[in-house]
């Protein structure tokens, strides 16, 4: 990996955050 | 099928596809889906992220997949 370790924290909230998302929408749609 | 227009899935399954820790950028992405224009390649990338589908990487032109 040529990221550094700010960066893969980064996007790493940013996979949670869309997670969250999903899991919302997902909730929506019921 | 799965709520998403077929340009949606195509975009999806694009950046699903993608192994970079990066993930892939929209430039790419046009120009792998040649026959997709600017605009619905951008409309394609809200609403996946708005959903929840991909989110932005190193900067706001990188995505990965959530479901990858």
């Amino acid at each position: 990996g040529s990221l550094t370790a700010e960066q893969q924290q980064k996007i790493e909230e940013n996979r949670l955050r869309a997670l969250a998302r999903r899991a919302e929408r997902l909730a929506a749609q019921q | 099928l799965n709520g998403l227009t077929p340009q949606q899935s195509q975009v999806l399954n694009l950046i699903k596809q993608c192994k970079e820790e990066q993930g892939i950028s929209i430039h790419d992405i046009k120009i792998r889906l040649k026959g997709m224009n600017a605009m619905a390649v951008k409309q394609a990338v809200e609403f996946l992220g708005n959903e929840g589908h991909i989110y932005s990487t190193v900067d706001e032109d990188h995505f990965r997949s959530t479901e990858a």
